[in-house]
Formats: structure tokens, C-alpha cells, sequence
């Protein structure tokens, strides 16, 4: 029996949306930690994790360790319709092969289910090791999404490179080149607007833009996102989900050989 | 042009 109430339930609507056009079907993992995922867009080139601890959810009962097969399209439908202040509450048997959403307003005068049913889905969970990383960035969010829209009409792959003299992000395409560089700042009386670098090593990798665009999807999850960089390592553009958790999404650099 | 490996070169299964 799995029982899992989150009463900002606005937050589930806001990670499927940033999930749903990179990864088609997913199994979420159930266990006494919490409501996990880790699963790859259909190229294996990215890869998103999604954690959010059961102490973060109103209620969390999960009896035993339970994987639920879904399409994140018809699930992110079926989320489209509670409302962004509806607390919600996902429920599923052991034996079942579907899933209830139901959706609850705050002053508790509607009250709304969705069954949808489940899938087997055959997933291969990738071991992520723990890495030091040359660089992270933290930036605000609007910021990257910003950048990376702006990039992807000039060209189709960002160069991101980390110096003392901040972060810089650069492609080229047919029609010319850009350079954006943004330096360190502290921002001390906003903090969602400050630009943070902690450097070991300058580093240089270059990424596919069409995936990048895809992850900040998750910009309304959260102000700030932090970007962890190493020579020949994926990248991780990370998301908090406000005090329960974290979505993560790696990236494969281009390399040349 | 660079290449774009997949993960499976840094991530592996456990």
C-alpha cells in the first residue's frame, strides 16, 4: 500500500512538466525514503533524477519498496488537472496496475480522483558515481533558461567555460557568433539573484543546446540552479525542489576525437 | 564536428 499526500501539490505539476518532453515513460521507486526516478531521454546522451524525501510529503506511507511504471505525458495530463494549490495525494496496492491521483482544494469543498493505469517498463538504473568537480555555478534560473534560448537561435551547441573571470557561455552558427559571460556576483540583499562560482580548475565542455533548453523546463521549481562541471564528465543542471528535494539532470559533453 | 557520446561511456550499471 502506498499513500503519499503532498500538500503543495503544485510542486508534482511543476516536475512533470520539466520531465515529461525528455523522457517518454519512467518507473518512479517508491520506498520508506522517499519518491524517486532516474531515467533517460531515448538517445541515453541525457539523464534525469528526481528525489523528493518523504519527510517532505504531509503524509508518507509506503509499506513496501514499490516501482510505478507511467507515462509522464498522460501523467503530466492528469496533473494539468488539479489546481496549482490543490494538496494532492497519489495512492496505488501492491498488486495494482494503476495509480489514483486525487486532488484536493485547500478549503476541502472539491474533491477529485484520477485513476490511470500503469505500465511494465523495463528501465536500466545507471550508477552515478560521486565526482569532485572542477567548477560550480550557481546562477538564477531565468538566467540560464535566458541564455539558453537566446544561444539556441544562433547555434546549436553551447561551449560553457568557468575562469576567474566568471562563466561563460558561447556558440557559433551559421548567421555569427554570441559570447555570454556572467561574473560573480554575491547579491547579498536579493540572494535568488546572485551569480556564485566556486572554481578548483578553469574547465571547457560543450554541450548540445536542445537538451540544455529541455532541462530548464524546471525553471519554475526553483530561483537558483547550479551547474557542476568537469573535464569529460557529464554535466548536472540542477534543480531544489523547494525544501524536499532535488531534480538532477546530466548531460553528456560533445567531445572530440 | 565534435561527437556526442552517449552515457554509457561515463555511467555504467551497477
Amino acid at each position: 500500500m502506498l499513500e503519499l499526500r503532498l500538500v503543495q501539490g503544485g510542486l508534482l505539476k511543476k516536475v512533470l512538466e520539466s520531465l515529461k518532453d525528455l523522457v517518454n515513460d519512467a518507473n518512479f521507486d517508491c520506498s520508506a525514503s522517499g519518491f524517486s526516478l532516474q531515467a533517460m531521454d531515448s538517445s541515453h546522451v541525457a539523464l534525469v533524477a528526481l528525489l523528493l524525501r518523504s519527510e517532505g510529503f504531509e503524509h508518507y506511507r509506503c509499506d513496501r519498496n514499490l516501482s510505478l511504471g507511467m507515462n509522464l505525458n498522460n501523467m503530466a495530463k492528469m496533473l494539468k488537472c488539479a489546481a496549482n494549490d490543490d494538496i494532492v495525494t497519489i495512492k496505488a496496492d501492491d498488486a495494482s496496475d494503476s495509480v489514483t491521483f486525487m486532488f484536493e482544494s485547500p478549503n476541502q469543498d472539491k474533491i477529485a480522483d484520477f485513476e490511470m493505469k500503469l505500465m511494465d517498463i523495463d528501465s536500466e538504473h545507471l550508477g552515478i558515481p560521486e565526482a569532485e568537480f572542477q567548477a560550480i555555478v550557481r546562477m538564477p534560473s531565468a538566467e540560464f533558461a535566458r541564455i539558453c534560448k537566446d544561444l539556441s537561435t544562433i547555434g546549436d551547441t553551447v561551449v560553457i567555460s568557468v575562469t576567474k573571470e566568471g562563466v561563460k557561455f558561447s556558440t557559433r552558427g551559421d548567421i555569427g557568433t554570441a559570447n555570454i559571460v556572467c561574473r560573480q556576483n554575491p547579491s547579498i540583499d536579493k540572494p535568488e539573484e546572485a551569480t556564485i562560482i566556486e572554481m578548483e580548475e578553469p574547465v571547457s565542455l560543450t554541450f548540445a543546446l536542445r537538451y540544455m533548453n529541455s532541462f530548464t523546463k524546471a525553471t519554475p521549481l526553483a530561483n537558483q540552479v547550479t551547474i557542476s562541471l568537469s573535464a569529460d564528465l557529464p554535466v548536472v543542471v540542477e534543480y531544489r525542489v523547494a525544501e524536499m528535494g532535488y531534480i538532477r539532470f546530466y548531460l553528456a559533453p560533445k567531445i572530440e576525437e | 564536428p565534435p561527437f556526442q557520446p552517449n552515457l554509457h561511456r561515463f555511467f555504467h550499471s551497477p
